[in-house]
C-alpha cells in the first residue's frame, strides 16, 4: 500500500532519527515491508542502520540528481527493512535542488516506481525547513513530528504547520499530520509535564498515546550501528517504539 | 577587542543555543561589552533573550542582505548585551546568499563597523554547514563547539572540523578553534563517559574543563525569555556557565 511519511522537525536533536530507525524496524518486526530513505546530509540514519556512509556506492543524492535508478540505490539492511543512504554529498543537493523545474517533486517522482513494493515507506528529515524536506512533505502522505518537551521546541511548532499548511493548500493537499510524538520524556521534570499538557490540549487525538521515555539504550544503540530492538529487545525504548508501530497501523490500517 | 566566535555543530539540538545564550550573559556579568548575532532561522536565541522574534523591525537577515545598517539592528536586552535577532525571512537568506561575489563575507563585512565597540561578539549557528554557518565562520576569530556526549554528536565531529579547515585554507587562515564544549553532560551515563574520555584523549586541552551538567533551569529558563542566569543564579546550569565564561576570558585574554 506504499504509505509514505516524513519524520520531521526543524528543531535539532528531538529524536526525528531515532525515531526513523527504530519505528522502521519494529514495523519489520510486525512483519510489515519497510523503505526507510535517509534524507540528512549528516548519514544518522545510515550510521544507526549499521550502514557506513562513507562506503555508499549511491545515495538518495545520486537518485535525486537522476544519476541513479532508485533500485540500484536500495540497501537491505540487517534489522531487515531497505534503506536509502545519505552522506555529506547531500550538502550539494540542498543548493542544486534550487533550480529546475518540479524541484519540490523529485523525490517523490524517485519514489513513485518502487513505493508500491512496501508497506510503508519513513523519510528522516534534517533540521531544517529547506529544499530537502519540501520533497520529504510533497512527496508524503503523511507526518510524525517527534516533539520534546521543552520550550524551544514547542515555539518551533508553528513555522512547521505553516509549512505544512502550505505544502497542503498548493503542491500536496493530501499531505496529513498523522501524529505528534513525545519524545525523550522525563515525567519526573516539571516543565515536560507541562508542554505534553499543552500538546494534548491543542492537538487532541493527534497526539500518539505512546510516550517514548529517556532512556540510554536508544542512545547507546546507534553506536553499535543498530536499531534498540537489535540492541535490548527489553529495554523502556526498544518497548515504546514497539507500541508506537502498533498505534501507528492501527491508525494507518483502521481507515 | 571585539573578539568574535561563532558557537557552532551542524548537530541538532546539542546546545548551541543555550550556550550563547548563557555565555554572553555571563560575559556581560564580569562587566564585558557583548553583541549576539542570532544566525538561525528559528530565532531560539532571540526568544530566549526575551526579544520578540515576530516583532524584529530589523533582522539580521536584513544586515545581511544590506537593507539595513548594523546599528539599527541592534537591539540592547534585559540580560545587558547588544542582540541582532533573527527570524523565519532568515531562511531565504540561506538561498539568496549563494549568488553574488563576496557571498561567504556578508556577515564579516557587515561586522567590521561594529566589533571595536564590544569585548565579545557571539555567533549563534544554525544545525547546518550551509551558506549561514559559512558566513559565521568566516566572520570569526575562533569556534566554540558545544558537544553532546552521545554517538551521533561524535560522529558529526569530523565533518565540522573538515569545514573549519577548509575555512582556514583559503577564506580565513586566522580561523581557530578556542575549545569543545561537554554539554548536557550526565555523569551517571556510562555513554556520556566514554565519549568524554575520547574528546579529551583526541583532543587534549582543547576540550574546556568546565562541563555544562543536564540541569532542567536551563531548559525552563527561556519560557521566561530569560538567561538561566537571571532565572536561577545559584542553579547548577547558571553556575557552570559562568565557570565557561571565565575559563573563556583567560584563554582570550593570555594571548
Ligand atoms: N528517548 C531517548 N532517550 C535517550 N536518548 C535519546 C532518545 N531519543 C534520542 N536520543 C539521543 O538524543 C540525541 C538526539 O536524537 P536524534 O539524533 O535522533 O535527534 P534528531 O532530531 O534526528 O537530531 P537532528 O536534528 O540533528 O537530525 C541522539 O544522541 C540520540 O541517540
Ligand atoms: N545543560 C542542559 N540541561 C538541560 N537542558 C538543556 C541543557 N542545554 C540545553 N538544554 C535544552 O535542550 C534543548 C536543546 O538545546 P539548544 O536548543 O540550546 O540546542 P541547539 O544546538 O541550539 O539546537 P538547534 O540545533 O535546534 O539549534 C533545549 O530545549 C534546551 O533548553
Ligand atoms: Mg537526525
Ligand atoms: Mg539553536
Amino acid at each position: 500500500m506504499g504509505q509514505v511519511i516524513s519524520v520531521t522537525n526543524q528543531k535539532g536533536g528531538v529524536g526525528k532519527t531515532t525515531t526513523s530507525v527504530n519505528l522502521a524496524a519494529s514495523l519489520v518486526a510486525t512483519k510489515r515491508k519497510v523503505l526507510m530513505i535517509d534524507l540528512d546530509p549528516q548519514g544518522n540514519a545510515t550510521m544507526g542502520s549499521g550502514v557506513n556512509k562513507h562506503e555508499l556506492e549511491a545515495s538518495i543524492y545520486d537518485v535525486l540528481m537522476d544519476r541513479m535508478p532508485v533500485a540500484e540505490a536500495l540497501i537491505h539492511t540487517e534489522p531487515g527493512y531497505d534503506l536509502i543512504g545519505a552522506n555529506a554529498d547531500l550538502t550539494a543537493a540542498e543548493v542544486e535542488l534550487l533550480d529546475g523545474d518540479q524541484k519540490e517533486q523529485r523525490l517523490k517522482s524517485a519514489l513513485a516506481g518502487v513505493r508500491s513494493q512496501y508497506d510503508y515507506v519513513l523519510i528522516d528529515c534534517p533540521p531544517s525547513l529547506n529544499m530537502l524536506t519540501v520533497n520529504a512533505l510533497v512527496a508524503s502522505d503523511s507526518v510524525i513530528i517527534p516533539m520534546q518537551c521543552e520550550y524551544y521546541a514547542l515555539e518551533g511548532l508553528s513555522a512547521l504547520l505553516n509549512t505544512i499548511e502550505k505544502i497542503q493548500s498548493v503542491l500536496n493537499p493530501n499531505l496529513e499530520i498523522d501524529g505528534l510524538l513525545r519524545t525523550m520524556y522525563d515525567p519526573r521534570i516539571a516543565l515536560a509535564n507541562q508542554v505534553s499538557s499543552q500538546l494534548t490540549e491543542h492537538f487532541g487525538d493527534k497526539v500518539y498515546r505512546t510516550i517514548i521515555p529517556r532512556n540510554v539504550r536508544l542512545a547507546e544503540a546507534p553506536s553499535h550501528g543498530l536499531p534498540v530492538l537489535e540492541y535490548d529487545r527489553r529495554s523502556r525504548g526498544a518497548v515504546s517504539y514497539l507500541a508506537l508501530a502498533g498505534e501507528l497501523i492501527r491508525r494507518a490500517e483502521q481507515k
